[in-house]
């Protein structure tokens, strides 16, 4: 990716890599659509051997030879025969039946995470740069398990079981199947068995927010990762007949539009179609569209379909207007025509204009690339949120990291946009999701993971979450696209990425397979229900203990009130959750500190028992309590707050989300 | 009912395997075709789950999940790139 690594600070961050640094023997596995072995971005160039113990390989099949790994893609493995058996053979004409990547998703998150420097990659000449993974040292194995019609859970099972059985230390999943719980769920049940053989799993949360509600992948054992923005944009304003400018974003790379505005007209008015604002396929009537520039709204269709609709509608160029479904949320594409997308408010008084002005008229102003964009980052309107749905006191997302308008590498069978129409073949494009946020924090899981060999996945994840920071510099809080006001936890989780202070955390939580095991039973999981997750088909729960969800030694807090029954207020209640802290840096004395505030986060009064912990050495472990006091509140409400730990030098944060039900 | 066949996750309590058997994979043979005999094995797994993916029709799913040994059967599910 091109300044991601700036925006995250991994220039610092390699400063802080331990010369026995084993990161080039760490290997992600990335479970997708595939690759494209040719682009640079696998170049193996300064990489020492093939790890030991590696079993992975590289499997020959349809437009991909077995000599198409190196050192970097060490290797690449394909699954279809769950996805053959439910939609029928591979149509050999549209995908390759091998690891090759014909749609670009799986080139895209591969390099985003452990591909080698690039120089001067761009799109078109856009977010220019040297593009290079989160950890460009270490090796990528690919296991091709999404085809067109979909990622089906069988295959993904057996790419799971081959890629810990190869030798993977880190999976990368960018892909999500709705919200069921643990024992139903494929990719929670194969991430359980590689979490205990020391594999950490990172998954996209998903893009269906800004609802409430909508995560996927939320098992405590995986990492969870929402989308933020960057610091860079790609500007293309609109600018009226009646002197008026609005600012969009555009990736459109081709001939300017003449200088003097062109008429402008609304979709619906130059169609015969009920739907036909939103420029669908055949839908424009091209004498009333030639030579104009074209209103579309957001909606059911691709929107550079609806560019595409526009062009050979004959029309000069295209506004796409974001609705109520999108906000403010502006994700740049690469249009076949000159056009740019605008925020919903814009889009509202641009459509007003357009109806109302008797002789309407517009050009787009492409700007380019521009970066130090403030504020920044800011959640991303379409990264899904909390609160949790399966377990409501595992707070979900874990963090965030970038996720909108990310360059990395693409196939060579597609064009940037993916239309079949589009015949430009580009070596970096640029797209969106938390697709693009997973693969970030897969990179950096592994730049840990070589930076701390001994570390579990656990301590991974907490050592990524405890240093994510949730205010921008001035203090004021990560803001979120789809409100224009500060996000929350249930929106950010333990807040933005900081690779320079995961790698020095200080002081992790720790989480073993046991411990996940007691969560198990405290969500009250039959044995046959734990059997399928954890493979134990003889553990009991035991009569004699209670276990808690809160009682997992998790490194944010979820804290839920009931309100008595019926009475829609709940009584005042203490809740206590313990919690434990392994010492993974120097000897030290922290003190806690407890802040709440934000919405009805006030209303609880949060004791720290002990609040002072002194560590001699590293490995040390020590426990406290947290004890939760809350008045009465309406069933309903919703609070936050943040528990820190500090030495003075390192900062242990956690989020805490309280809900009153 | 044949027509109807879907592809199912097969989970087996890998410790429960017959002493007649010497190898897993023969095991979740036979379990399956004790059920169908028509049935087609996809994957057999070891490492990430204990079992097998296969195509069945709803009624030889019920029936596996009675089969001594089995822990569930679930459907398959399909996934969507983020």
């Amino acid at each position: 990716t091109t300044r991601t690594p700036e925006f995250l600070g991994l220039d610092k961050a390699e400063g802080l890599v331990p010369e026995m640094n084993t990161e080039g023997d760490v290997i992600v596995g990335v479970l997708d659509t595939g690759v494209w072995p040719e682009r640079s971005s696998y170049s193996d160039a300064g990489l020492g051997p093939v790890p030991a113990g590696w079993k992975g390989m590289c499997e020959q099949g349809t437009n991909f030879s077995a000599s198409a790994c190196n050192r970097k893609l060490i290797g690449a493995r394909f699954f279809s025969k769950g996805y053959e058996a439910s939609m029928g053979p591979v149509d050999e004409s549209r995908e390759s039946r091998s690891p090759r990547d014909d749609d670009g998703h799986g080139t895209h998150t591969s390099t985003t995470a452990v591909g080698s420097s690039v120089p001067s990659a761009s799109l078109l000449g856009y977010a220019a740069g040297n593009a290079r993974g989160m950890a460009v040292r270490a090796r990528l194995a690919v296991y091709k398990v999404c085809w067109t019609g979909g990622c089906f859970s069988s295959d993904i099972l057996a790419a799971m079981d081959r890629a810990v059985d190869d030798g993977c230390h880190v999976l990368s999943l960018s892909l999500g199947g709705g919200m069921s719980d643990y024992y139903r769920d494929s990719v929670a049940i194969g991430a359980f068995t590689a979490m205990e053989k020391g594999v950490l799993v990172s998954c996209s949360a998903g893009n269906a927010g800004p609802s409430a509600n909508t995560l996927s992948n939320v098992a405590p054992w995986i990492t969870t990762v929402g989308a933020g923005t960057l610091d860079r944009d790609f500007p293309a304003y609109v600018s009226l007949g009646n002197g008026k400018n609005y600012s969009g974003v555009s990736l459109y790379s081709g001939k300017s539009l003449p200088d003097s505005p062109l008429p402008f007209v609304y979709a619906g008015n130059v169609s015969n179609s009920t739907n036909g604002n939103l420029c669908m396929p055949g839908t424009l009537i091209p004498s009333l569209v030639a030579g104009k520039i074209v209103l579309c709204d957001r909606g059911i269709n691709a929107r550079v379909q609806k560019g595409y609709v526009v062009k050979t509608a004959g029309g000069a160029g295209m506004v796409l207007a974001n609705t109520a479904a999108n906000g403010e949320e502006l994700v740049a594409d690469a249009h076949l025509l000159p056009a740019t997308g605008v925020g919903e408010k814009a889009a509202n008084t641009i459509r007003s204009y357009v109806l109302s002005d008797p002789n309407p008229t517009a050009t787009i102003v492409f700007s380019g690339t521009k970066v130090n964009i403030r504020p920044s980052p800011v959640v991303a309107a379409f990264s899904s949120r909390g609160p949790n749905s399966i377990t409501s006191e595992i707070l979900k997302p874990d963090l965030i990291a970038p996720g909108v308008n990310i360059l990395a590498g693409w196939t060579g069978a597609v064009g940037p946009t993916g239309l079949a129409v589009d015949s430009r073949r580009v070596e970096f494009n640029i797209i969106s999701g938390t697709s693009m946020s997973c693969p970030h924090v897969s990179g950096l899981a592994a730049l840990l993971k070589g930076a701390h060999p001994d570390w579990s996945p656990a301590a991974i994840k907490s050592a990524l979450m405890t240093t994510a920071y949730a205010t921008y510099s001035g203090g004021e809080g990560l803001l979120d696209v789809a409100t224009g006001r500060p996000a929350s936890p249930f929106d950010y989780g333990a807040g933005h990425v900081d690779p320079p202070r995961a790698l020095d955390p200080g002081l992790v939580y720790d989480i073993t397979p046991e411990d996940y095991l007691d969560f198990l039973c405290a969500l009250n999981y039959t044995s046959l229900q734990i059997a399928s997750v954890s493979k134990r088909s003889d553990f009991k729960c035991s009569g004699e203990r209670t276990y808690t969800v809160s009682g997992l030694n998790y490194p944010s807090f979820a804290v839920a009130f009931s309100t008595a029954s019926g009475s829609g207020v709940s009584s005042s209640t203490t809740l206590t959750h313990e919690r434990t802290l392994t010492n993974v840096g120097p000897a030290g004395t922290y003190k806690a500190t407890v802040v709440t505030s934000a919405g009805d986060g006030g209303a609880v009064k949060v004791a720290v028992d002990p609040n002072v912990l002194e560590f001699k050495a590293a490995g040390e472990k020590k426990s406290y309590k947290v004890i939760f006091t809350s008045g009465s509140m309406p069933s309903g409400s919703v609070g936050f707050g943040r528990l820190e730990w500090t030495d003075g030098k390192h900062v242990v944060a956690s989020p805490m989300a309280f809900s009153w039900t | 009912e044949m027509k109807k066949k879907k592809t199912y996750i097969i989970h087996m309590a890998k410790s429960q395997m017959p002493a007649s058997f010497s190898e897993h994979q023969h095991w979740y043979e036979a379990s399956l075709t004790s059920v169908s005999s028509s049935a087609e094995m996809l994957y057999s797994y070891d490492t990430v789950i204990h079992g097998f993916s296969a195509r069945l029709s709803p009624a030889e799913a019920r029936a596996l999940e009675l089969t001594e040994g089995v822990i569930s059967v679930l459907p398959e599910t399909r996934y969507e790139l983020h």
